[in-house]
């Protein structure tokens, strides 16, 4: 059997917030070592990877190896049941036919029973090479996504170049151009809600991608104040989320390249 | 013109 306690289980809450709207059914593959996710979206641009070990549960049991579809909409729409305070209990059979997801309040006072029909989904799981990318951009992850919100307005796709001043992102179309730069920055007080903007350089990157695909990551900044855009040449960028600390979120995206 | 390339023409399938 599958059972997992998770004490924050707003976490969850975002979780799904965060990838609802990109992929519609994926597979959550359980072992003991914890609860993985790998999907991409319908028109194989990007893919998200969602990691959550075993230790960052308060409870974790399970058995053996299993895959757990769903889908994510009608999970979505269960998990927005839960309150910010409430843990998540997550079961399943050996099969994953049935899945079930308990919420108990804080104070035990409420416990809600939600069940989903697992689904069979045959997806293809790719292999992401562990990578040494030539920028990597740690930024705050509310300015990130007000970036992407902003150049939407001018086109439909942003370059995004980093240099050893700082990092630039880039928009034109019809109505004309936009372009925000930014500056490597120390963290206000240290304080772990107003981080800077730091960049560690190997090479200069420049390269194009679709803005629809950078916002549709953005639903993840309720997760965590900071967000990481790794980048090298020619391959996809990622975009990363930390999952308190017991994992992460990482969306791949291909980059739109020169016919 | 820029074209949108595939994520899964850079990641085989593992």
């Amino acid at each position: 059997m599958f059972e997992a306690r998770l004490p924050q289980g707003d976490l969850l809450k975002k979780i799904l917030e965060a990838v609802k709207d990109l992929v519609t059914d994926a597979n959550f593959d359980c072992s003991s070592t914890g609860i993985s996710l790998q999907a991409m979206d319908s028109s194989h641009v990007s893919l998200v990877s969602l990691l959550m070990r075993a230790d960052g549960f308060d409870h974790f049991r399970c058995d053996r190896n299993i895959s757990i579809g769903l889908n994510l909409l009608a999970m979505s729409k269960v998990v927005r049941c839960v309150g910010n305070n409430d843990a998540v209990t997550m079961k399943a059979d050996d099969n994953g036919d049935l899945v079930t997801l308990m919420f108990e309040s804080q104070d035990g006072s409420k416990v809600s029973d939600w069940q989903l029909r697992g689904l069979d989904i045959d997806s293809e799981r790719l292999g992401i090479p562990s990578t040494d990318y030539s920028s990597v951009v740690t930024m705050p992850s509310a300015e990130f996504a007000r970036i992407c919100r902003d150049l939407s307005v001018i086109g439909d796709t942003v370059v995004i170049t980093t240099t050893k001043e700082g990092v630039t992102f880039a928009s034109k179309g019809e109505l004309g151009t936009g372009k925000i730069a930014l500056r490597q920055s120390a963290a206000i007080d240290d304080d772990a809600d107003s981080p800077g903007v730091s960049i560690e350089l190997q090479e200069p990157v420049s390269q194009s991608f679709a803005l629809r695909y950078l916002s549709f990551f953005t639903k993840a900044t309720p997760l965590a104040p900071t967000v990481t855009i790794s980048m090298s040449n020619g391959v996809p960028l990622v975009v990363e989320y930390p999952v308190g600390d017991m994992g992460h979120i990482r969306f791949y995206l291909a980059p739109k390249v020169e016919d | 013109a820029k074209v949108q390339t595939k994520i899964d023409a850079f990641y085989l399938g593992a």
